[in-house]
């Protein structure tokens, strides 16, 4: 159910959010 | 001379990465493999030492054609100098927040900063749909604006404790010590494996550890 997920949980899912892309090539 | 092993010869940002090394979670190895990353990004576009947005964004999406709240807002917080380019210093120290071993405290007070994107102090309801809504787009996930809005009402019903309407820092570390998770993107396990990803900065190493 996509209303029982946090706004917060859906937003650090954000792509510019997760720098692990910064390592890959 | 190639091999001379003058300090006053030390790359640009990497001078002195003792001190860096003292000043963040990171040995002083970590330091000079981190810098083999650097150097690769901030010559993607321009090789001048200093990565601009568009080396930034380069690297985080593998492309330059991409707008992107979130790379700017993360662009903005490492430019501590907020002179638009980033050193390898401001590189270092942000990204020391990201180490497996760096304090929650650092974790959870960076990815507020990061949330608070008129930087008042306070998580608004209009910043966290602004970011909802982006997250979306990105992800070419559709939601009805009514399941936005019931999304939105339930996070501030569990983490606005004080009722006014937006998230203090408090409110804020309470939320995300219930929900660990939210901050799972804070930590980069890379960071942890930096010197064997990049082996090569031993060639360039002043120190023997």
């Amino acid at each position: 159910q996509p209303t029982s997920m946090n706004a917060f949980k859906l937003i650090s899912m954000s792509k510019g959010l997760n720098l692990e892309n910064l390592f890959e090539d | 001379n190639c091999c001379d092993a003058d300090s006053s010869k030390q790359p640009r940002g990497l001078e002195n990465p003792q001190v860096l090394a003292t000043e963040t979670v990171f040995s002083v190895s970590e330091i000079e493999a981190l810098y083999e990353l650097f150097k690769k990004i901030s010559s993607a576009v321009i090789d001048d030492g200093l990565i601009n947005k568009e080396e930034f964004q380069l690297a985080l999406f593998k492309t330059n054609k991409k707008e992107s709240l979130f790379a700017d807002r993360v662009f903005d917080l490492f430019d501590t100098k907020h002179n638009g380019i980033l050193d390898f210093e401001e590189f270092a120290r942000a990204l020391s927040v990201f180490h497996p071993n760096a304090p929650i405290d650092d974790k959870i007070q960076f990815s507020f900063q990061l949330y608070d994107l008129k930087q008042q102090g306070f998580i608004e309801r209009q910043e966290v749909k602004q970011m909802v809504v982006a997250t979306l787009a990105e992800s070419g996930m559709n939601l009805s604006d009514d399941v936005i809005e019931s999304i939105i009402d339930k996070t501030f019903e569990e983490a606005d404790t004080k009722h006014d309407g937006k998230i203090d820092k408090e409110e804020w570390r309470n939320l995300v010590l219930r929900h660990p998770s939210l901050l799972k993107n804070m930590t980069l396990q890379y960071l942890k494996d930096i010197t064997t990803t990049f082996p090569s900065f031993v060639f360039h190493s002043q120190v023997d550890d």
